[in-house]
């Protein structure tokens, strides 16, 4: 039987929701010597049955969603980062050494459930 | 007080125990900055990439660090070597390399600076050597030890470049050893004594625009797996 399509509104559906945190806000960019800030994307959003059988999401999260969809009890499939990148720092420690590092997964590209 | 947490957090993330507060900006080469570019135009375009091989040295690493140096010239009390120069021994502070990290590239930067002297002038021979003891007696002169590099200046010079993996790899086994560098700029052929006013003024301007630094990568192998083990 198809299950009722619950009428979700797309904003509250799961999604990546940019946020991009200025170095200067913090005071950082005096040690700070690029990047100027900080992408620090989050992923947020219901993922409801219809979404699953859409959206990049996982054969789990559409079990999940089915189950859901029987019994409210057992929580929804969860809105989770799917695709990440790395960030380089270029800053200047007490030392006045100047370091560069790389940082694997820091930024949210992509989301799914 | 979160965002405070938050802060030590973060900072730890990125091998820090505190927040840095330096007086002034260290410049920063071109090397430094290109790859830092590279990486940031290859992250956004998603291009997949391997965070512990610093591809522009050719070298595997996560942490570049450029040490500045912290040494200091010598003036010996007894009048100098006609054929010398200057001397001036270098030091460069690697606690800031933790110790789970392997040295991967350890590069001296002798920067002798633009126009230092007439290439009408005398040919210089640079000599660096391993200080032997931090100090003889009440002198702080450090006392030389194995010349390791001695080679004439070249004309136009730029940056000089001293692979210093093996000594770097000794002083971060044992910091002890970390006594620094003797660095040593001689006259090649000197002609016997009495002052030559433009050699003086060759070792002046050469001892006002000398910059050392070390540049070392290291890899962390908790973040970069040995890249030879194939994934099962």
């Amino acid at each position: 039987a198809v299950l009722p399509a619950p009428n979700v509104s797309c904003k509250n559906l799961c999604h990546r929701h940019q946020l991009f945190i200025n170095f200067r806000d913090l005071g950082w960019h005096k040690w700070i010597i690029a990047p100027k800030g900080f992408m620090a994307n989050y992923c947020h959003g219901d993922c409801p049955f219809s979404l699953t059988t859409s959206l990049n999401s996982s054969n789990y999260a559409f079990m999940q969603a089915l189950m859901h969809a029987v019994d409210p009890a057992i929580p929804q499939a969860v809105c989770i980062p799917t695709k990440l990148s790395p960030i380089s720092m270029l800053y200047q420690d007490n030392d006045d050494n100047v370091i560069l590092r790389h940082y694997d997964d820091m930024v949210v590209d992509e989301c799914g459930c | 007080q979160t965002l405070q947490f938050q802060e030590r957090d973060f900072l730890q993330l990125l091998g820090l125990d505190k927040v840095p507060s330096p007086q002034k900006f260290q410049p920063v080469p071109h090397i430094l900055k290109k790859i830092f570019h590279n990486q940031e135009a290859a992250a956004t375009i998603g291009v997949s990439q391997d965070l512990c091989n610093i591809k522009e040295l050719g070298v595997r690493g996560n942490a570049l660090r450029l040490l500045p140096d912290q040494g200091f010239f010598l003036y010996s009390k007894k009048i100098p070597q006609a054929s010398s120069c200057l001397q001036k021994l270098l030091y460069f502070n690697l606690s800031a390399v933790k110790d789970k990290e392997q040295l991967t590239m350890a590069q001296l930067g002798l920067d002798l600076g633009p126009n230092t002297y007439y290439h009408l002038g005398p040919e210089l021979e640079l000599a660096l050597s391993l200080v032997q003891e931090p100090h003889v007696g009440d002198q702080a002169i450090p006392k030389p030890g194995k010349v390791f590099v001695l080679q004439s200046v070249p004309w136009p010079q730029g940056i000089l470049h001293f692979n210093l993996l093996d000594v770097a790899k000794d002083w971060n086994n044992n910091l002890q050893k970390n006594v620094g560098l003797f660095l040593e700029i001689l006259v090649k052929g000197h002609r016997g004594p009495g002052v030559n006013y433009q050699l003086e003024d060759t070792c002046a301007r050469l001892r006002c625009s000398l910059h050392a630094s070390l540049m070392v990568v290291t890899l962390d192998p908790e973040q970069c797996h040995h890249s030879s083990r194939k994934k099962r």
